[in-house]
C-alpha cells in the first residue's frame, strides 16, 4: 500500500511509503497533518572585515542563502513492529537517519535522530536542522522555554521592546531552546521536547525547526578562534539525540504533562549493572 | 568527600555558557570531556559504596554504561552472565520509564524484586545508528522494559538458554526494494 499505520493504544502515526515521510499525528484525540523534513543551511564565508561579512561560526549563525532541503527524495524506510515498542527506521542519505518510535501506554512521539559525519569536501560549511510542518494557523506566534523555566511567547519578526532589523530574517528568528518549543491556534498544539541545548525557529505558521549538528569551516572572529570544525577522528563527529513530540489541545498555559516529560528527559533513571543470579532487595 | 567534590566543581565549571553552548576551543572541549570524565568515574565508587548499603548485594559491582546513549555497553557485551539492573531514581516523585539496555541477540527474561515477569523485548539497533564503519559494537540490541521506580529498584535480566523463537517482525519500504535486495 502506500501508507503505512503505525499505532498503539494512544498514538497513530501515518507514513507516506512512496517518499518515506511522516504524514498524521494522531494523539490525544487530535489529528494533525505533521510532514518532518531535514534541511542544510550553508554557512556563510567572509573575511570578519565588516559586520556584514562575517562568517558563520560558532558564536553566529549566518546561513548563505535558504535551506536545501533534504528529504523531498525517496526515503528509505524501514518498520519493527514490536509489542511494547514500535520503530520506523528512515535513512535520508548517507549521513543522517533517523527511528521515530512510540512505546505502549506512553503519549508522545520519539525522534531519536543521528547526523553526521557532515561532509565538507565541497569546501562548504553545514548546518543540519529538521523541519516539522503542520496546517496549525500560529499566526506568527511560538513559545520557547527561558532556560527550562517559564514558557516565553515569541513573534516572527518582532521583539517585545524594540523594532529589530531583520535584514538576516532566518537568523534573526532563531531563539534558543533548553527544555521545549511549542506553536498552537485555538484547537491544537505542538510541543517539541529536546535532550539538549539547541536552536530553534518557527519560519512559518505552523511550522517549528531545530538545529540538530553544525559544522563550519571558518572562525566567525567573535572570540573563539577557530572554526567549529570538528575533526578528531579525521572525518568530522557524528551526533545522536532525540526529540519528543506532543500534540495535544491548545491550551494558555504550558500542560502539566509536557513539563513532566521535561523533567524525565533531564532526570531519567541512573542505571547500574552488577553481576548475580538472583535479584537483590533495598533495604 | 573527596570524589563529590571533585564531581560537583566539575559540574560547576560545566555552567560556563562555553560548555552550555559548545562555543569552547577544541582543546577546552577536550579538557572538560577529560575533567568531566575522571570526576563522573570518581563519584561512581560513591554511588557503588551507597548500593552496596541499600540492597543486599554487598559483593555488587554496580557499574556505570557512559555509552548507553549511544547503544554500546561492555558490561553487558562482555558477559554472559545474568545481569543486575539497578535503577535510581533522581526525582523526587516515583516515575515510570521505558529502560533500554544494550545486549547481544539472546533470549531474556526480566523478574523484578519480586521475583515477577516484567514484559520485555529484544529489539534490534538499526545498522545506520550503530556507525560500523566508526565503531566496533558487539551490543546490536536493546533490551527494552518498562520499570517503575520509587527511588531505588532492581531488575535481573536472566539469560535463557532456550534458543530465542524466530518471528518476522520488520518490514521494509518500498517493497520492490527488499525483495531486490
Amino acid at each position: 500500500t502506500d501508507e503505512l499505520i503505525v499505532e498503539n493504544s494512544l498514538v497513530k502515526l501515518t507514513f507516506d511509503t512512496t517518499t518515506g515521510g511522516l504524514k498524521t499525528i494522531e494523539m490525544n484525540g487530535i489529528r494533525e497533518d505533521i510532514h518532518q523534513s531535514f534541511g542544510i543551511y550553508k554557512g556563510f564565508r567572509g573575511n570578519n572585515g565588516e559586520a556584514n561579512n562575517r562568517s558563520s561560526g560558532a558564536y553566529v549563525f549566518r546561513p548563505d542563502g535558504d535551506i536545501e532541503v533534504l528529504s523531498s527524495n525517496q526515503v528509505d524506510l524501514t518498520f519493527y513492529n514490536g509489542t511494547r515498542v514500535k520503530e520506523v527506521y528512515q535513512q535520508v542519505n548517507e549521513w543522517v537517519s533517523q527511528v521515530i518510535r512510540i512505546y505502549d501506554e506512553v503519549n508522545r512521539v520519539e525522534f531519536e535522530w543521528l547526523v553526521g559525519p557532515i561532509p565538507a569536501d565541497d569546501e562548504v560549511g553545514k548546518e543540519v536542522i529538521t523541519r516539522f510542518s503542520s496546517g496549525i494557523a500560529s499566526k506568527g506566534k511560538f513559545y520557547t522555554d527561558s532556560n527550562g523555566r517559564e514558557m516565553l511567547e515569541r513573534v516572527r519578526n518582532q521583539r517585545e521592546t524594540f523594532d529589530p532589523n531583520m535584514s538576516e530574517a532566518i537568523s534573526g528568528n532563531y531563539y534558543p531552546v533548553t527544555g521545549q518549543i511549542s506553536l498552537q491556534d485555538d484547537e491544537k498544539r505542538i510541543t517539541l521536547l529536546n535532550d539538549r541545548a539547541q536552536g530553534g525557529a518557527s519560519l512559518n505558521d505552523g511550522e517549528l525547526e531545530l538545529m540538530l549538528h553544525r559544522r563550519l569551516l571558518n572562525d566567525d572572529a567573535f572570540g573563539v578562534g577557530e572554526a567549529l570544525n570538528e575533526t578528531q577522528f579525521g572525518t568530522g563527529l557524528i551526533a545522536r539525540g532525540k526529540i519528543y513530540l506532543i500534540l495535544d489541545e491548545a491550551s494558555e498555559k504550558p500542560k502539566h504533562a509536557e513539563r513532566l516529560l521535561q523533567h524525565e528527559l533531564d532526570q531519567h533513571f541512573w542505571k547500574f549493572f552488577s553481576k548475580s543470579n538472583g535479584v537483590p532487595s533495598v533495604n | 568527600s573527596e570524589n563529590l567534590e571533585s564531581l560537583s566543581q566539575a559540574m560547576g565549571i560545566m555552567q560556563h555558557h562555553d560548555a552550555v553552548t559548545g562555543t569552547e576551543k577544541q582543546a577546552v572541549a577536550r579538557d572538560y570531556d577529560r575533567m568531566l570524565f575522571k570526576a563522573i568515574v570518581g563519584a561512581e565508587s560513591n554511588a557503588r559504596d551507597a548500593l552496596r548499603s541499600l540492597t543486599n548485594l554487598t559483593s555488587g559491582e554496580f557499574e556505570s554504561c557512559l555509552d548507553l546513549n549511544i547503544s554500546a555497553c561492555a558490561f553487558t557485551q562482555s558477559t554472559a552472565n545474568n545481569v543486575v539492573v539497578t535503577l535510581v531514581n533522581p526525582m523526587a516523585h516515583a516515575s515510570t520509564q521505558y529502560v533500554r539496555v544494550p545486549v547481544k541477540n539472546e533470549n531474556y527474561i526480566v523478574t523484578d524484586e519480586k521475583g515477577r515477569e516484567i514484559p520485555s523485548e529484544v529489539v534490534p539497533v538499526p545498522w545506520q545508528v550503530l556507525a560500523l564503519e566508526h565503531r566496533s559494537n558487539g551490543t546490536q540490541h536493546e533490551l527494552v522494559f518498562r520499570a517503575s521506580v520509587e527511588k531505588v529498584a532492581n531488575f535481573l535480566i536472566r539469560v535463557l538458554p532456550s534458543p530465542k523463537s524466530v518471528v518476522k517482525n520488520t518490514a521494509q519500504f518500498p517493497q520492490e526494494k527488499a525483495i531486490d535486495e
